[in-house]
């Protein structure tokens, strides 16, 4: 494992802590959008299907439980937690799921390395990944009240997407036949979301001022 | 296999 990576699953898992512990000790989730944790739940649960079968290492196995823990941690507290549920935007979160599932799903069965059910839900996790954070940066976008944790815990996935591209490439040049396709273009995609995002958090950075998307 | 040897990124 290379420092990219390794920085990469760092910020991922520091971008899931952040929003937890928001969640957790200011009982809130103003902000958050429900939508895109409930597509990052599923992301997991469908790349991580033989969690339990296949060992790669105990890092992964140890990382894989808690993204997997903290998804849908962060999704039953939105969903079900007494208080927070109430400081959920729900008439702004209002990105449909199925706009988003339904092509990620035809193109995994159409675009795949290899037609088994295990790979086509591996790929689909990919594809569901790179645009799992669309609901996000509309509902700040609409919300224009970004606090600093959320702004922060965009930044940070962001930055996890960012650092992954920089592994890719290390990879790309140190082992053999390392060209993926499939990742790379879906992983390229993802981080470019976030480009108009990054714009706005440093220029708020570097004025400091809050932060506030255009509408 | 090829297809597995990606499988090792989270």
């Amino acid at each position: 494992m290379n420092i990219f990576r390794l920085a990469g699953d760092m910020t991922h898992l520091a971008s899931v802590l952040v929003l937890l512990l928001k969640i957790h000790t200011i009982k809130s989730c103003s902000g958050v959008s429900l939508k895109t944790q409930e597509l990052y739940a599923l992301v997991f649960a469908t790349r991580y299907l033989d969690i339990f079968v296949t060992y790669v290492s105990f890092y992964n196995t140890v990382m894989k439980l808690i993204f997997l823990g903290s998804s849908f941690s962060i999704v039953w507290y939105i969903r079900r937690h007494r208080v927070v549920r109430r400081s959920y935007d729900k008439d702004q979160d209002t990105f449909r799921h199925l706009f988003l599932l339904l092509p990620c799903l035809v193109l995994a069965l159409v675009i795949n390395e290899k037609f088994t059910f295990k790979e086509v839900m591996w790929t689909f996790s990919i594809y569901l990944e790179a645009v799992a954070i669309l609901p996000q940066l509309v509902l700040l976008q609409r919300t224009r009240n970004i606090d600093n944790l959320t702004g922060q815990y965009v930044f940070l996935l962001g930055a996890y997407r960012a650092l992954y591209i920089l592994n890719w490439i290390y990879r790309y040049f140190t082992e053999e036949h390392y060209v993926h396709w499939i990742t790379w273009i879906a992983g390229i995609i993802q981080t470019l979301l976030y480009a108009d995002f990054f714009y706005y958090y440093f220029q708020s950075w570097k004025n400091s001022v809050k932060l506030e998307l255009p509408a | 296999s090829p297809a597995q040897e990606y499988h090792d990124e989270l």
